[in-house]
C-alpha cells in the first residue's frame, strides 16, 4: 500500500 | 451588511450536498466579487474550494468582506427545507452571528426564513501555484462518477495514465484488477458528452478512490467535469457550474517512499 503525504507536502501556505 | 439572492436556489443545495462529507467547518469569504470557499479535509489529504460569482445571483450586496463560519451538516439540514424550485436569499449583519436563509417558492406564496448560527473557525489557507498540467481531461461528469464508483468495488486505489492512447483507470484488490480506458471523442450529439484529452506529456498517478468518488458528489452541478493530472502533483478534479462559479477538488497522490 502507497502512503498518502498530506496536501501541504505540496502547496505552500499562501 | 451581506445579501444574495439565487433564483436557482437548488445549486445552493446541491453545492453543499458535494462538500459536506469531506469538509464539516469551514469559512465562507464573502466579498463584492462573491463567495470563496477553501478548507481541507480532516485528515489534510484534499482541499475543497469553491466561487460564486457575485453576478452569477439575481442580487448580491457586500458592503465590506466577511468571513461566516459555517457548519455544513448543519446548513445542509436547512437546506433541506426548501424546495427545488425555491428562491434562495441569503443575508448576515457584518457583525452578527446568525446567516439567515429565505426559501421562496416559485409563486412566492409560501416563504421559510431559517436563522443559522455561525462560529468561529481557524482554518489554514493554502497557497496554490499555477500549474503546467501534464494532461487536462473534459469528460461527462456522469461518466466520470460511474468510472470511479464501478472501480472501487475492485480495489482502494487508482492509477490513473494518461497517453496517446487516451486516459485509463487502473484499479487491483483481492478479487481481481479492471482497466477502464476512454479515448478522445468527438462525435457525440453534444459538445459537453464527448471526451477532450489536451496531454503535453504521459503521466502516471495513484490516488485512493474513496476520495474520488466523494468528489463525484458534485455530479449534479455540471454535465461536464474536467480532470487535470500533473506529474508528482495533487489531481485537481474541476466542476463548472453554469453561470455562476466552479467547485474544484484536488488530491494529493500517494507516492512510493
Amino acid at each position: 500500500v502507497l502512503p498518502q503525504p498530506p496536501l501541504p507536502a505540496f502547496f505552500t501556505g499562501a | 451588511m451581506f445579501e444574495a439572492r439565487l433564483i436557482q436556489g437548488s445549486l445552493l443545495k446541491k453545492l453543499v450536498d458535494a462538500i459536506k462529507e469531506l469538509c464539516t467547518e469551514v469559512n465562507w469569504d464573502i466579498s463584492n466579487s462573491g463567495i470563496n470557499m477553501q478548507s481541507m479535509d480532516g485528515s489534510h489529504v484534499c482541499l475543497v474550494a469553491f466561487n460564486l460569482r457575485a453576478d452569477g445571483f439575481d442580487h448580491f450586496r457586500c458592503d465590506r468582506p466577511l468571513t461566516l463560519g459555517i457548519n455544513l451538516g448543519n446548513l445542509a439540514k436547512i437546506l433541506k427545507c426548501s424546495g427545488s424550485n425555491d428562491i434562495i436569499t441569503m443575508k448576515a449583519d457584518d457583525n452578527g452571528d446568525t446567516l439567515t436563509l429565505m426559501f421562496e417558492s416559485e409563486k412566492q406564496d409560501r416563504i421559510t426564513d431559517v436563522d443559522l448560527k455561525l462560529m468561529s473557525i481557524e482554518s489554514e489557507h493554502l497557497g496554490i501555484p499555477d500549474q503546467d498540467y501534464s494532461a487536462e481531461t473534459s469528460m461527462p461528469s456522469s461518466e466520470y462518477q460511474r468510472i470511479v464508483r464501478d472501480l472501487s468495488s475492485i480495489g482502494d486505489t487508482v492509477n490513473i495514465s494518461a497517453t496517446k492512447e487516451g486516459i485509463k483507470f487502473s484499479a487491483m484488490g483481492d478479487i481481481g484488477t479492471a482497466n477502464i480506458t476512454l479515448r478522445q471523442t468527438s462525435s457525440a450529439d453534444k459538445e459537453e458528452e464527448n471526451v477532450k484529452i489536451e496531454m503535453k506529456e504521459p503521466v502516471l498517478l495513484t490516488f485512493a478512490l474513496r476520495y474520488l468518488n466523494n468528489f463525484a458528489k458534485a455530479t449534479p452541478l455540471s454535465s461536464t467535469v474536467q480532470v487535470f493530472l500533473t506529474k508528482d502533483l495533487p489531481v485537481q478534479v474541476n466542476y463548472n457550474i453554469q453561470d455562476l462559479g466552479y467547485v474544484k477538488y484536488y488530491l494529493a497522490p500517494k507516492i512510493e517512499e
